[in-house]
């Protein structure tokens, strides 16, 4: 299984619809400061529902995420995943949206509405974890290296 | 519990052995200050890089520790194999010699998994199959514009 | 007591406006969430990259709160000078747009104070006076073969 | 005032006596990773008496900085660094000397033995105050910018 595209909508610095395909093996995500590269990474620890306590988003509530450019800030972000999984495909997506008063975050699964711990089931059996150790965010080699010894060990509790 | 504490444990010690010797061609272990009580106990790092003596993470150079904390993070991702792996700019603190060595690595794996990997320096940039570049548009808005390297190539 | 506090802090964030301008072509300023209260307050940077919205340092890119890092730093030396800086690695976040352009600020600042700078990057090597080659020997001792930049070119 | 030259003997990885001349202007010091290069930045700190909490040296104390290679540890490390004044010469010097009960560490001022409190009157004549913020080590820059708001205030505290 792997990533097969990645379309990202209103979400962070990404105000325009972009599409990102990928292929399997090695790809390099490359730019200026400042461009929008972690942001990408971003994008796929917020539609997979990645984001826990050690895997932040950099927004202190969801509808930060939203573009917000100019002044602008519409109503709604929205990231999609399409895996390619053999010759079948898997097609994740999370929407959020905002009114005057409040905030809602939805998962679609395959085009229809799931829940969180339904896309977590089958992330699960593809070996997609919430712990998200494949994913290795911007500064997290520095937080390896200066967390304590007892910090470390709890890594190990952790996968047991 | 503790039973599976052990195999975890042991299955990382092997992995970090095997990763810092292709990494870093030195040898590495891991183990506990207090191996009988595991619980109330700190996880260490002992390398001997290349030709060097064996030292602790606290007296390494920058470079040093960070390819310790990769080699951690390999031996985990070993143990718990995913069909695809993002990395942001874990290339940072290396040099020229290292990140090349690392991007080789990285190449390798990529026959089992899908690497997605943010990165500033050339030596990942040449080991990649394709980039993708990003730039902040005018308008303040992030655009992609995609490179497919193997095919630059033919 | 207040009086040295504030004389300290319009100081710096006089040199802090300068410097982004420098720095990151863009305009930036420093503020205290509680003016009134000054040692109750914390200090907040606000910065407005060229062509972007003000953002806050939580924000902001990897890249980008390290130049924020790096002005603030150059705004406390500038209000109190010394006969020389060292620098150990501060260039390892930037891509090679902004390395160039620190390069540039500490060559022009270098015709006041000495600069001694440990980089692995390019365009670093490339402005500098001279170079200070540093290798591991094979006996595990340090040695450093010297490079007379300016002579190299005559 | 410039510092004209850097001589270390013995001090962490130098176990061979290295001689450093120094331009004024902009001198880069590079090299592989593990080479070296920070233990030059340590060892004008370490000479100048200038690591506080904040500048710490990667060593528990100091017998941790005399060269140890191939478990042969010798008894002296030092450092001296000779700055150039105009047409005077200021040179500063320190040695940890270790013996099998106890180590003692000596500052020297132009060849004669001085107290740190005298050296640091004489620096801070020049503009080297025991803070150094003209020295910024590997890693404080992330350092900064993980501080919390209230920490970076103290900055100024300090420098009031
Ligand atoms: N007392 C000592 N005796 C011998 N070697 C030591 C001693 N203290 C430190 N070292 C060694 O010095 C080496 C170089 O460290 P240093 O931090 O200067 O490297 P560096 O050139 O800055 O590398 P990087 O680019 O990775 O930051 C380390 O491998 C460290 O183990
Ligand atoms: N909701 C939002 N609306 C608009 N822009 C945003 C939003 N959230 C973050 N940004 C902006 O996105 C920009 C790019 O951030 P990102 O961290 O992806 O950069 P990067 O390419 O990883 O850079 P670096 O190489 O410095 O790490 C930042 O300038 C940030 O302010
Ligand atoms: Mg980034
Ligand atoms: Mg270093």
């Amino acid at each position: 299984m792997h990533i097969k595209r990645i379309t990202i909508k209103n979400f962070k610095s990404f105000g325009k619809k972009v599409d990102i395909p990928l292929d399997r093996g090695f790809t390099v995500i490359s730019g200026p400061n400042g461009s929008g590269k972690s942001n990408i990474i971003d994008s796929i620890i917020f539609c997979l529902g990645l984001h826990t306590s050690s895997k932040i988003l950099r927004a202190e509530k969801l509808p930060d995420l939203i573009y917000s450019g100019n002044g602008r800030k519409t109503g709604t972000a929205e990231v999609e995943i399409v895996f390619e999984n053999g010759d079948e495909e898997l097609r994740i997506a999370r929407r959020v949206k905002i009114t005057d008063r409040n905030y809602y975050s939805y998962y679609y699964l395959n085009g229809k509405s799931a829940s969180h711990g339904e896309i977590m089931k089958i992330l699960e059996r593809e070996g997609i974890y919430s712990d998200a150790y494949n994913i290795v965010m911007q500064g997290d080699v520095t937080r390896i290296v200066e967390m304590t010894p007892f910090q470390r060990r709890k890594i190990i509790d952790d996968i047991a | 519990k503790r039973e599976k504490f052990f195999e975890v444990f042991n299955a990382l010690n092997q992995n970090f052995r095997e990763i810092i010797r292709n990494l870093a061609n030195g040898e590495g272990e891991l183990y506990l200050d207090n191996p009988e009580d595991p619980f109330n106990s700190g996880l260490y790092m002992r390398v001997r890089p290349y030709g060097k003596q064996v030292q602790r993470l606290e007296q390494m150079s920058g470079g040093e520790k960070s390819l310790v904390a990769l080699a951690l993070i390999f031996a985990i991702q070993r143990y718990k194999p995913a069909p695809f792996y993002a990395f942001d700019e874990v290339d940072m603190f290396l040099d020229g010699v290292n990140v090349a060595r690392l991007a080789r690595m990285i190449k390798e794996l990529s026959s089992q998994a899908q690497f997605i990997v943010v990165s500033l320096r050339k030596p990942m940039l040449e080991e990649a199959d394709a980039i993708v570049g990003v730039t902040m548009g005018r308008d303040n808005i992030s655009q992609v514009t995609g490179i497919r390297k193997a095919s630059m190539i033919q």
